[in-house]
């Protein structure tokens, strides 16, 4: 199974950024970026 | 020129071989512009979904993976014999990865099937929440991909793309849906053959809708009286450096005394039973929980999410236009057999719709994910619409063959991997929608500290 998350968010210097990379493993709870 | 055509003397030669070649590879070429070209579109020029990829993607089309779910499911929800259960469940966990250390209850006996067990819950604090992330992960799993939203397509793995409106649902301005039979491009040229204006009727859970009402017109609010929700099962708990990511803020924002808010009448607390056609309000009536604790509850989150709860009378846009310097991103986090199942809020939000799309339960896996176009829009899932700090919010589980279904705490209406004949299928993108205005006597939605239990996917 498969969870989408699609959200709005700053963008720019100040955006959104990813913390994680394509493939790695996350449990819940663990931060996703800032 | 007819006396020409009249006296010119024919001339035979066999053409030489490359000439015939070229024909032909241009033959093959014009076709696959025109295969290309072709869009399925409906009335708004918006696409139409429909399977497409290679062979392996058809096979799996041909299957009948809603009944083979089925028959999974009832397999895996028999009753297991009492000494059974620990081998079961030890060679299951070896086979997949499962770390039975952290499970609740530990003892494996306590899982009457393997449907249990799949289900199982954490212990508390086995995962503690990331207070200082704005958005933490929903799941265990794998990060399939994620990237930013550009021209309201989602990028399912490199290079394949799916759009916005058809994951969540799209209304045009009337809220009726058209469809196009079938639009072809003819060489960059759109073309439309046909276009129907249809109320086509999908017979939901036996009782038949007009599809507008099953789609609920744009802009229409959900006229539903107020009820608190049930309490969420948080297994999980802030960790210790929680510092509340919301901005610092004053006290009379957040009033927790009931008289702040127009709180409803006893008779609001309770919505009528559903008529058939009316719009559908899911919320879970908890009647013995007090609207004090109700609050305290919405408040917290509404702190959390860092706005105040008496402004939140607004509805949020779904993903049509975003705010000024900001933009829609997404993440699609995938979970193999052996992960847990259960899924928890990524983030202080309030979640003011969904939207179940009854469709296909074609397998997730990463190895499909690359092949099948359209994957998520195709299969089977539960759209939940609202916002969160920063405008729009949206989380969508995606059922597959062995887990066809998904089960939402706050949502007592929710019916997944439901039998429907062939015949009577809803065409793709079809969904039936339910608010959650009742759950919550400020927040106009059910509110969700980041952290807390939402539900989970279940085998069958």
């Amino acid at each position: 199974s498969t969870i989408v998350l699609v959200w709005e968010a700053p963008e720019g210097r100040e955006g959104w950024e990813f913390g994680v990379g394509v493939g790695e493993k996350v449990k819940v709870g663990q931060g996703l970026g800032r | 020129a007819s006396e020409a055509w009249r006296r010119t003397p024919t001339k035979w030669y066999p053409l030489p071989w490359f000439v015939g070649a070229m024909l032909l590879v241009l033959v093959q070429w014009r076709r696959t512009v025109r295969k290309e070209a072709e869009v399925h579109v409906d009335g708004d020029g918006h696409e139409v979904v429909r399977l497409r990829g290679p062979w392996q993607v058809h096979i799996l089309g041909a299957l009948p993976l809603r009944n083979l779910s089925r028959v999974w499911g009832y397999l895996n929800s028999l009753e297991l014999p009492l000494w059974f259960r620990p081998y079961g469940y030890k060679i299951y966990a070896s086979l997949f990865g499962c770390d039975l250390s952290e499970i609740e209850p530990s003892d494996l006996h306590a899982y009457p099937s393997m449907g249990a067990f799949f289900y199982r819950a954490l212990k508390p604090g086995a995962r503690p929440i990331d207070a200082s992330a704005p958005l933490v992960s929903p799941a265990d799993g794998t990060v399939l991909h994620f990237g930013k939203v550009e021209g309201a397509r989602v990028e399912q793995v490199k290079g394949l793309t799916y759009s916005l409106d058809a994951l969540l649902g799209l209304e045009d301005q009337s809220g009726k849906r058209t469809r196009v039979r079938r639009a072809e491009a003819d060489l960059g040229k759109r073309k439309e053959i046909e276009v129907v204006d249809d109320e086509e009727f999908a017979n939901v859970n036996g009782i038949e809708y007009s599809l507008n009402q099953l789609i609920g017109g744009a802009g229409s609010t959900p006229s539903t009286p107020v009820t608190p929700s049930a309490p969420s099962h948080p297994t999980t708990q802030r960790s210790s450096s929680a510092s509340t990511s919301a901005t610092e803020s004053t006290d009379e924002e957040f009033p927790t005394d009931p008289k702040a808010y127009s709180t409803p009448s006893s008779r609001d607390r309770h919505p009528s039973p559903q008529k058939h056609g009316e719009r559908i309000d899911a919320s879970v009536v908890e009647p013995d929980r007090s609207i004090q604790e109700t609050l305290s509850h919405d408040v917290s989150v509404a702190k959390e999410m860092g706005v105040s709860p008496t402004l939140q009378r607004t509805r949020s846009t779904y993903g049509a236009t975003v705010r000024p310097g900001n933009a829609l991103y997404f993440m699609v986090v995938y979970l193999a057999p052996g992960d847990y199942h259960r899924f928890h809020s990524p983030t202080a939000w309030v979640v003011e719709k969904r939207r179940h799309f009854m469709g296909e339960l074609f397998s997730v896996s990463p190895y499909v994910a690359k092949r099948l176009e359209n994957l998520f829009v195709l299969n089977e899932r539960v759209a939940l619409l609202g916002r969160w700090r920063h405008g729009f919010f949206s989380m969508i589980p995606v059922g597959a063959t062995n887990v066809g279904s998904i089960k939402i705490n706050f949502d007592q209406q929710l019916r997944t991997n439901l039998r429907h004949p062939r015949r009577s299928r809803p065409p793709p993108g079809t969904y039936e929608e339910a608010t959650y205005s009742a759950a919550s006597p400020i927040l106009n939605g059910q509110p969700l500290s980041a952290g807390e239990e939402m539900g989970g996917f279940c085998l069958g």
